[in-house]
């Protein structure tokens, strides 16, 4: 049997709203250190990385490792009948389940779904545990702000770290622009802007990625951006107590 | 000239 119980089924609804328009039939995998999910894009250019860890459930329980293929088009459309305050209730109760059932719960009212499960054939990448050269917190509005400022000039956008901080840059037929953020360490941890720079980088990437990777900055007012020179960047948003989200961008890579 | 990289190549190659 498996069940976990979110005490803030509002963080699962922002969950499934961040990765919507990323992935489209994602396996769900639980087991008894807590809920994950690795899905890419159909371009294979991002990736998606969940781990909920199962501390951070008012209730978890997994008693055998399984795998949960899920249609996200569907379990938005159930996630809809529940209330940003409800808590929610995932819960399986064979061993080879057809269907995930959600209770959502709220002061005056429980209500009970069952969504249908597919079987799903998706490879599991290996992605590795790396050091990164260049890694850079710094809030997530700002970073959904610059990325919308600068996808208006030209699709791409360029990252560049140094000691100093980090330069956002766009080159468009229209002309080009650059913004740079700088480091400070204000007594507000959600306005913080931090880089640590082992090796500078200087990347570029699909800029309407970025903007869908961005609906993720409802869950942490900060976001981490991890890279190194050619490989792909990890957007990483810490979930509070339960784990994070990761989002992997490849990166255009100057022939 | 860029090209885009492709993660599903990348993570299969390392």
């Amino acid at each position: 049997m498996f069940e976990a119980k979110f005490e803030d089924g509002g963080l699962f609804k922002k969950i499934v709203e961040a990765i919507k328009e990323l992935v489209k039939n994602v396996n769900l995998e639980a087991n008894g250190t807590g809920i994950s999910l690795q899905a890419m894009d159909t371009s294979h250019v991002a990736l998606v990385a969940l781990q909920l860890n199962e501390k951070g459930f008012k209730k978890y329980r997994c008693e055998k490792s399984l795998t949960m293929g899920l249609s996200i088009e569907n379990l938005q459309k159930i996630l809809k009948c529940s209330g940003n305050d409800d808590q929610i209730t995932l819960r399986t109760q064979d061993e080879e389940p057809t269907t995930l059932s959600f209770t959502f719960e709220s002061k005056n009212r429980i209500s009970e779904f069952q969504l249908n499960l597919m079987s799903l054939d998706q490879e599991q990448l290996g992605v590795p545990d790396t050091e990164y050269s260049s890694v850079v917190r710094m809030p997530s509005n700002e970073f959904t702000k610059i990325c919308r400022e600068l996808g208006n000039i030209n699709e791409a956008i360029g990252i560049e770290t140094s000691k100093e901080g980090i330069k956002f840059y766009v080159k468009g037929d229209i002309g080009e622009g650059q913004v740079s953020v700088k480091i400070n360490d204000t007594e507000k941890p959600e306005e913080r802007v931090e880089c640590e720079v082992d090796e500078p980088v200087n990347l570029s990437f699909a800029v309407r990625y970025f903007n869908l990777f961005n609906k993720a900055s409802a869950l942490s007012s900060q976001v981490i951006l991890s890279m190194s020179q050619d490989q792909p960047l990890v957007i990483e948003y810490i979930i509070e107590e339960m784990g994070s989200l990761k989002l992997y961008l490849a990166p255009k890579i100057n022939d | 000239q860029f090209y885009q990289l492709n993660l599903k190549e990348f993570y299969k190659n390392l």
